[in-house]
């Protein structure tokens, strides 16, 4: 969802 | 993935490489701090718990095992190599370090996006990876001087989370609310607390002159 996003990043 | 990312993961990677390198090569680390080594060790250790829960790509599985291996050997180097840790010099890095993981882990208790184990933890990692540095830039102002290859990792550690702000501006515009005050405002701390050291670092390059940090 909305703040799952930026875990795509390391 | 967008190019500003991708720099930004390459410029990391090849700072953890530059002194791993470094380290392996000429089996010293002289000039290089400990409790910076540790406190990154510590914001991989925290910021990647999600390695073997969240799958999300190879590239990204693949970067984490490399970041986690190249500081957790780091610091195995620095403490337990029976070479490298005499070139160690402890006199001179002794930044209190637990200073700057209490207060990180007390503020990611307050401030975060949704109060879980892991996304405290994980918030806890952004805001010591904006810190980290600070063991490494004291014990370069008392040491004085600074080596090419020291003075390339703190260059590309600097430079990485310069890349990593584009990309948040980049994704800001291109993907629908995709916005994260948290993880922004410690990135851009953290590239501001690299500021002077760029300073001194560029100047020292257009000068071709040894990299002298004021005292």
């Amino acid at each position: 969802e909305r703040n799952e996003s930026i875990k795509d990043e390391l | 993935m967008n190019i500003f990312r991708f720099a930004g993961d390459m410029t990391h990677l090849a700072s953890v490489l530059v002194l791993l390198l470094k380290i392996h090569t000429i089996k010293s680390c002289a000039g290089v701090s400990l409790k910076t080594q540790e406190l990154y060790a510590i914001v991989f250790a925290t910021r990647y718990l999600d390695i073997f829960t969240d799958f999300i790509s190879l590239y990204n599985t693949f970067m984490k095992l490399v970041f986690l291996g190249s500081s957790f050997s780091i610091v195995w180097y620095m403490r337990s190599h029976k070479i490298v840790r005499r070139s160690y010099d402890k006199d001179q890095d002794t930044f209190r370090h637990y200073f700057l993981i209490v207060p990180c882990l007390l503020l990611a208790m307050i401030i975060n996006e949704k109060f879980t184990f892991r996304e405290v933890l994980w918030t806890f990692s952004l805001f010591l990876e904006a810190v980290a540095i600070l063991p490494q830039l004291v014990l370069l102002q008392r040491t004085r001087n600074i080596d090419n290859l020291t003075g390339q990792y703190i260059f590309l550690l600097g430079a990485y989370r310069a890349f990593y702000i584009f990309n948040w501006i980049y994704r800001y515009f291109t993907e629908p609310h995709y916005v994260h005050w948290i993880p922004w405002i410690a990135g851009l701390l953290q590239t501001l607390l690299y500021g002077d050291f760029f300073y001194y670092y560029f100047h020292s390059w257009k000068n071709n002159k040894k990299l002298q940090l004021p005292a």
